[in-house]
């Protein structure tokens, strides 16, 4: 079962 | 701030495109236009809107200002508007309220509405420009389409583009499908084109019920952009008018 990443690991908060 | 826009129905569509996802969200405004960014609640999708001063007509904005809306209550507003009718925008420099005027052209009926504003603590994510390795524009509806059809299969569907084509592929409880679409040029009709831009074979699973939310937005735009490149958010894009443009951007799921 694949799991879900969020959008934060991908992009940094400004 | 004070923007005028030919159709209300624009606002409209892209907010009720939007509702479902994000509920509070400033509204960014300056000198080159009205911009939006929020995420949904469990952070996995996040909505990117800009209108661009250019599809105003006109624009202006003296000062920087954060509207803080609640898209719930700013649909009710625009439920009142008739698409035709002209929609100007108005808030002060340290407004407490935003103003909407609906004008028909038809008609000497003017309509005005206060929303009242609501301070937003909201982070604000870098995105940064992205050379994606898989680009593919296609009819907008036959993406809603694919992604109706999956969801009665499944939660997720993996989408792999290669030079064969593009797959979307689900399994389920009650067994498999799979879509593929190939490039396809119609001249008769460009707006069912099926262009795939390949640098290199990428496949990524994502969350249908994300998709199926995104894809609201169908009415915006004729066709819709996904890009796809390995372990970055999946962009889907709906382009218009004036480089004006609704994007959707989904975090894939992984494996173990």
């Amino acid at each position: 079962q694949a799991s879900q990443i969020t959008i934060l690991v991908y992009y940094r908060a400004q | 701030l004070e923007a005028r826009l030919e159709q209300a129905n624009l606002l409209k569509k892209v907010v009720d495109a939007i509702k479902d996802l994000v509920q509070d969200c400033n509204f960014d405004c300056n000198d080159s236009g009205i911009a939006l960014q929020a995420m949904d609640n469990s952070h996995v999708a996040l909505v990117s809107m800009m209108l661009k001063a250019e599809s105003f007509s006109p624009f202006r904005c003296d000062r920087n200002i954060a509207l803080g809306i609640n898209l719930s209550s700013l649909m009710k507003v625009l439920r009142c508007a008739q698409n035709e009718d002209i929609l100007t925008l108005k808030a002060d420099d340290a407004p407490d309220v935003v103003n909407l005027v609906f004008e028909s052209s038809e008609s000497d009926r003017l309509s005005e509405y206060d929303i009242k504003l609501m301070d937003i603590d909201q982070e604000h994510l870098g995105i940064p420009e992205t050379e994606y390795s898989a680009t593919i524009s296609m009819p907008a509806a036959e993406f809603q389409r694919i992604c109706r059809d999956l969801i009665a299969l499944s939660e997720s569907v993996a989408i792999e583009a290669t030079k064969e084509g593009v797959k979307f592929s689900c399994s389920g409880d009650i067994g498999n499908g799979a879509v593929t679409l190939r490039s396809h040029t119609n001249v008769e009709k460009p707006e069912l084109n099926v262009d795939i831009a390949l640098s290199e074979p990428v496949a990524l699973t994502f969350s249908l019920k994300y998709l199926v939310n995104f894809c609201k937005a169908s009415g915006l735009s004729g066709t819709v952009k996904l890009c796809l490149s390995s372990e970055v958010p999946l962009l889907v894009e709906y382009t218009l008018a004036s480089n004006s443009y609704l994007r959707f951007y989904l975090a894939p799921k992984i494996g173990d």
